[in-house]
């Protein structure tokens, strides 16, 4: 636009239409709407709210709506060439009757202005750093906790989260020793983030691996954790699977702590809700009169499933989902009077962008005794949960198709047991992490490991 | 005049070409940025 | 035209002008009409690479309000009605 490059010519003009700009876009981004439709999206000329894009001039008060051509009106009669949307902020030359939304100088004005600032106070990360591979040495019996963690940490939307400062910019403690949100933000910026080299060492064997000292994050985690639940303090063993759903019911409590909402948990916007959680429909059907009054939805972070007797996951996802009747239930319906057995099962009536699944390896007995279950059970690489949702009679349910992104599973026995973690990382590839060993292995041993959690991430909707 | 139905028709045809015109100039920015920082790309 | 501004102005304080541009937003998502545009758009733009936006919208505005659904039009219209009676008592 050659017009706002006349403008920036000269140092002192382009100054001032930067600081507009800028004064202008925060305040949009810091009004509510009320008061945006009432001011800045109301036209000057004909009053009218939102008759089509209102623009703020952005040398005097004037605001002009599009459908009415005000704007235009405007400039031919005081030469007021620039506006801004008042809906998304961007700068429109009305000469070129166009957008200007691509000049860095606009865009990013405010942070060429403190560069030099930012940059003598952050570090670029080192390359290596790119895919996040940090080994947490066994401090114990930490091995529950590191693969669980390692599983978080190379979750795309955690480290997103984390690397936006979500929790952060609303933490009241800011303090890792002290706040679990805190401490998994340090250990993903002491994972991706670092930028001194880190030493690699190579084996003999065609894996390639690394290891390397526990990050200082880790143990500020290790002592936040003790201080609220001791038992997961790191220095017996616990399960993983425990770990996990503790650590996110922490992540939830932290974000309610820091925010003024007031959400039930079926609707909460926490990270830990909004990635894990689906909803399950437990439906108990009258076989008289299918009545179903007594149906019910749960929310779930994971899915348990059995395996006895099972050698693939479709298996237990389908003896997880089939009709059963109940017997011994103290049934009564109160649309046909009759008290027959109902039939009882469950759907998914929502499934979560990462579903967790657990196949229960550990029987515990009421006389004391644990069993660890040690059978081999088939997982796939795409999972289609189509079959398992509660299906709309009115429109074909379509194929939910999820991808395997992680494996946890459980050497040894139920005593003595280790934990080791498989996940898929950024360009595909698979690692094991195995405490402060990571290696990277072939698809075909990822897919023989002896699962006990898995991960699968939601690819494809069709 | 102005009548009930010609107010509603009024207000919806605002909402309405509000939208458009969001989606049309976001859309528009995008193909700036994109031109400006990858020239040749397809 | 003073009477319209009127009437949004009482819609806005009210609430309800947020209540129904918030419904209205949801079933044009919800019947794939704002993917539509969107597409409808980026096509225009990849067709002929010179368009500014004024030129751009010109194509583009007409087929997407043509594109709205009766059933959106026709809800979206009701609502404002009866908030508008509500005014014209007033």
């Amino acid at each position: 636009c050659k017009h706002i490059e006349q403008v920036f010519q000269n140092e002192k003009s382009k100054d001032g239409v930067l600081k507009s700009c800028n004064a202008a876009r925060f305040i949009l981004r810091h009004t509510p709407i009320k008061e945006k439709l009432l001011h800045t999206m109301k036209c000057s000329q004909c009053q009218e709210i939102n008759a089509g894009s209102t623009f703020m001039c952005l040398q005097c008060d004037f605001v002009g709506c599009w459908n009415g051509s005000h704007f235009i009106t405007h400039m031919k009669r005081f030469g007021h060439v620039f506006g801004i949307n008042s809906s998304n902020g961007l700068l429109f030359c009305f000469k070129c009757m166009d957008y200007i939304g691509h000049l860095e100088t606009i865009n990013y004005s405010m942070l060429n202005k403190y560069w030099d600032d930012i940059s003598t106070k952050t570090t670029i990360p080192s390359q290596e750093r790119r895919d996040g591979l940090f080994g947490l040495v066994n401090m114990g019996s930490t091995c529950f906790m590191s693969s669980i963690l390692q599983a978080l940490i190379h979750n795309p939307y955690i480290v997103n989260y984390s690397m936006s400062q979500t929790h952060f910019v609303n933490c009241s403690i800011k303090n890792s020793s002290l706040c679990m949100s805190c401490a998994l933000d340090a250990m993903i910026i002491e994972f991706y983030g670092q930028s001194k080299l880190q030493p690699i060492s190579s084996s003999s064997s065609s894996s390639s691996s690394s290891s390397s000292s526990s990050p200082s994050a880790f143990i500020s985690l290790l002592t936040c954790s003790l201080k609220i639940n001791e038992n997961f303090a790191g220095y017996s063993q616990q399960d993983a699977h425990e770990f996990l759903q503790y650590f996110l019911n922490q992540l939830h409590q932290d974000y309610k702590r820091d925010s003024s909402h007031n959400e039930q948990e079926n609707n909460c916007p926490c990270v830990a809700h909004s990635i894990f959680q689906g909803e399950l429909k437990s439906s108990i059907v009258c076989p008289e009169c299918q009545n179903d009054s007594k149906t019910i939805i749960d929310p779930f972070m994971d899915l348990s499933l059995d395996i006895k007797d099972k050698t693939d996951l479709y298996q237990c996802l389908d003896s997880f989902h089939k009709k059963e009747k109940l017997h011994d239930f103290n049934y009564h319906c109160s649309r046909c009077n009759t008290s027959l057995d109902p039939i009882k099962q469950f759907t998914i009536n929502k499934l979560p962008p990462m579903l967790v699944l657990q196949l229960k390896r550990f029987e515990h007995f009421v006389n004391g005794t644990n069993v660890k279950l040690n059978e081999f059970v088939q997982y796939p690489l795409y999972l289609n949960m189509r079959d398992y949702c509660d299906r709309n009679t009115n429109q074909e349910t379509p194929d939910i198709i999820y991808e395997l992104t992680g494996i946890l599973s459980h050497i040894g026995s139920i005593n003595e047991g280790h934990y080791v973690v498989v996940l898929k990382i950024n360009d595909g590839r698979w690692f094991k992490f195995n405490d402060s060993m990571i290696s990277v292995i072939k698809e075909d041993e990822a897919l023989k490991q002896q699962a006990y959690l898995l991960f699968y991430t939601v690819r494809q909707i069709n | 005049t102005e009548t009930i139905e010609s107010a509603s028709n009024g207000i919806l045809h605002n909402l309405l070409t509000t939208i458009i015109q969001d989606i049309v100039a976001k859309e528009r920015v995008n193909s700036q940025v994109l031109n400006t920082r990858y020239p040749n790309i397809k | 035209n003073s009477m319209k501004a009127q009437i949004q102005k009482y819609l806005v304080e009210s609430g309800n002008y947020e209540l129904i541009s918030k419904q209205l937003t949801e079933s044009l998502l919800r019947e794939g009409w704002i993917d539509k545009v969107k597409t409808l758009t980026k096509e225009e733009l990849q067709e002929n690479k010179s368009l500014n936006y004024t030129e751009l919208l010109s194509k583009i505005e007409p087929k997407a309000l043509d594109m709205v659904s009766d059933s959106t039009k026709t809800q979206a219209l009701q609502k404002i009605k009866v908030f508008l009676d509500q005014v014209v008592d007033t």
